[in-house]
């Protein structure tokens, strides 16, 4: 079939391959292939294709490359959302430090997570690490309560930036995102317009149930953002592309480490460029 | 005429000859886009479709179904098969006490896991177990496996975040030793497979505890680089089982197969769920199902 051209079997089963193992997914793999196939007759090289694939690529992540600043909203208030171990508590004790720092911002953390095992505690030493002060309630406390007390804090206090934790849960634990649903909703009671920024952590590591996770958490949140962590291995994180070509939700940031400092914006260029090495 | 009208009949219900790659080539496709789709590794499907098909080729077909669904259904049970084989029970066979190491990427449930699979020894198999708290990185890791230990009434060894890990290793085994606990669970900081210093570290912890059982943790989520990891972990640590954490997602789990394939591991145990008691032996029928789809 694609005897005429350099697109022959051996270099679509090549391509196949690249692309699947970055995670990327077969609807978009698919796309990718059928652009090939459209424009077969103008290669002259494999790398001719491959440039082409990444230029593709690059227009769809550079459509969802958005940067995160701290939200104007006195206070401006997000709430990190995302599967259990994802990185939600690692990456607010980074982002507090960064909007502090960088920004000079006064930033309060919201101990969210009410139910699993030392999840105050892991926040609170963030919470000195980026020397921000963190509000927490008694165990087992209604995750909601939290949120509506630390952005009434905030108000009293005047501080610029409440970023809520919440606890990890699976998109399909339906009474677990009913708690999210509830969550956001008394934030937007306790200061009309919060949250300003929902954002979902994705592990790098994920397979294909990060398309869903989005999918999912969107529609019963709503999303302003991707977070991407452990971009610091070997996973590409492939699976962003279909998240954005399906729901068009901004990247904003990746992690890079389990450091504060390893929080980067996400560069759509770098990660065309990583996606392919 | 009679024994004519017999003889076409019995030849019709032997059906319709032998699968051949012509007639299985559609259902070929689309478990190869199922399994990808699932996050088994691209290598991975490639491998286990040649060897899968070239044991079907040939094969009688059976009467009432297609060529196509035929081949799906010896594609299952290989999968089982596959999944199933090896030694799914603990080694406990050593002198004691028998060590078990937790090892994986960050955040893929070795702290909870490691809680639970002390609560299913202690009460499934009367084991005294000794939890250990070797992750002295992530904040508010000893306190996290504290928390749990305590709630299951298990002893866990008193860990600083100021300890060695490889220390605590040891001394915690000799502890285990001298107070009469026959298994010790150690919990490990999560790890990429390519930091040096930490896969350094974990081929340490190995090497002072000579472990029974080396397990490797794993989301049931995790994609294609299942493979990287799992192989790196592998000859690092010589793997002997798997857990494979959060199966109450809606994740394929395609890595399962994906790590199966890289370190010949079978999954021991999954994990169902963030309370204490949701851990259950693995068994491979239902994975296989999610998988294939
Ligand atoms: N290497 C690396 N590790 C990370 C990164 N982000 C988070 N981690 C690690 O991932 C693990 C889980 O992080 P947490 O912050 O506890 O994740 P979480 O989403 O809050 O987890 P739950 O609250 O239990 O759902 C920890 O060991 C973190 O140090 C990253 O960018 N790179
Ligand atoms: N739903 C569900 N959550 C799980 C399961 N196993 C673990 N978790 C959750 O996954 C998150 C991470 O678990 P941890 O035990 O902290 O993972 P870890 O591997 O010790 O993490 P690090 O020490 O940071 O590498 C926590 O929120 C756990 O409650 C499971 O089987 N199902
Ligand atoms: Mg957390
Ligand atoms: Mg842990």
């Amino acid at each position: 079939l694609f005897s005429a051209s350099v697109v022959d079997d051996a270099l679509i089963e090549e391509l196949e391959e690249i692309l699947y193992t970055a995670d990327i997914g077969s609807t978009a793999v698919q796309w990718l292939l059928d652009g090939v196939h459209k424009e077969r007759k103008s290669f002259e090289s494999g790398d001719d294709v491959k440039t082409f694939m990444k230029k593709e690529i690059l227009a769809v992540l550079q459509s969802v490359e958005k940067p995160l600043l701290p939200p104007d909203g006195s206070p401006g208030v997000l709430l990190m959302v995302g599967v259990n171990g994802a990185g939600k508590t690692t990456t607010i004790g980074k982002l507090a430090s960064l909007f502090r720092k960088k920004y000079d911002k006064k930033v309060l953390l919201a101990a969210g997570d009410t139910f699993r095992a030392a999840a105050v505690e892991q926040l609170e030493e963030w919470g000195r690490r980026a020397e921000c002060e963190v509000i927490k309630e008694q165990e087992g406390t209604d995750p909601a309560a939290v949120a509506f007390n630390a952005v009434s804090k905030a108000k009293a206090q005047n501080a610029d930036i409440v970023i809520v934790d919440t606890a990890g849960r699976l998109q399909n634990r339906v009474n677990l995102m009913e708690e999210l649903k509830k969550v956001r909703r008394v934030i937007d009671k306790a200061h009309q317009g919060a949250p300003h920024e929902v954002l979902l952590v994705v592990d790098a590591n994920n397979g294909q149930n990060a398309v869903r996770q989005a999918v999912e958490f969107h529609q019963m949140i709503g999303l302003t953002g991707i977070i991407v962590t452990k971009l610091d291995g070997t996973a590409k994180g492939g699976v962003v592309i279909g998240i954005a070509r399906e729901l068009g939700i901004p990247v904003r940031l990746i992690g890079i480490g389990e450091k504060i400092e390893d929080l980067r914006p996400f560069n759509a260029f770098d990660f065309t460029e990583a996606l392919f090495n | 005429q009679l024994t004519e009208k017999l003889e076409s009949t019995f030849r019709n219900l032997r059906g319709r000859g032998k699968l051949s790659e012509d007639n299985i080539a559609e259902a070929v496709r689309e478990i190869k886009l199922s399994l990808l789709e699932a996050d088994v590794n691209f290598r991975v499907v490639k491998e286990l479709v040649a060897r899968i098909k070239e044991r079907a080729v040939g094969a009688e077909v059976m009467k009432s179904i297609t060529p196509g669904q035929q081949f799906v259904k010896i594609f299952h049970d290989e999968l089982i098969k596959t999944l199933g084989e090896g030694d799914h029970s603990l080694n406990f066979s050593v002198k004691p006490p028998a060590v078990i190491l937790m090892a994986g990427l960050q955040g893929s449930g070795k702290t909870t896991s490691a809680a639970k699979l002390a609560l299913l020894l202690k009460n499934d198999m009367k084991r005294r177990v000794l939890l250990v708290p070797a992750d002295v990185y992530r904040p508010a890791a000893i306190e996290q496996l504290n928390t749990l230990a305590r709630s299951i009434d298990v002893d866990v060894y008193p860990t600083n975040p100021s300890d060695d890990p490889v220390d605590i290793t040891a001394n915690s085994i000799e502890y285990a030793r001298k107070n009469g606990l026959d298994t010790v669970i150690i919990d490990t900081a999560g790890r990429m497979q390519v930091d040096e210093a930490l896969m350094n570290e974990i081929s340490k912890i190995r090497e002072v505890s000579s472990p029974a059982e080396v397990l490797f943790v794993a989301d049931a989520m995790t994609g294609q680089d299942a493979v990287t990891v799992a192989k790196e972990f592998h000859n690092r640590l010589t793997i002997t089982g798997v857990i494979l954490t959060k199966m109450d997602g809606d994740a394929r789990g395609g890595a399962a197969l994906s790590i199966h394939n890289v370190t010949g591991a079978p999954v021991k145990f999954i994990g169902v769920g963030e309370k204490i008691d949701a851990f259950e032996l693995f068994h491979p029928d239902r994975i296989v199902s999610r998988i294939i789809g």
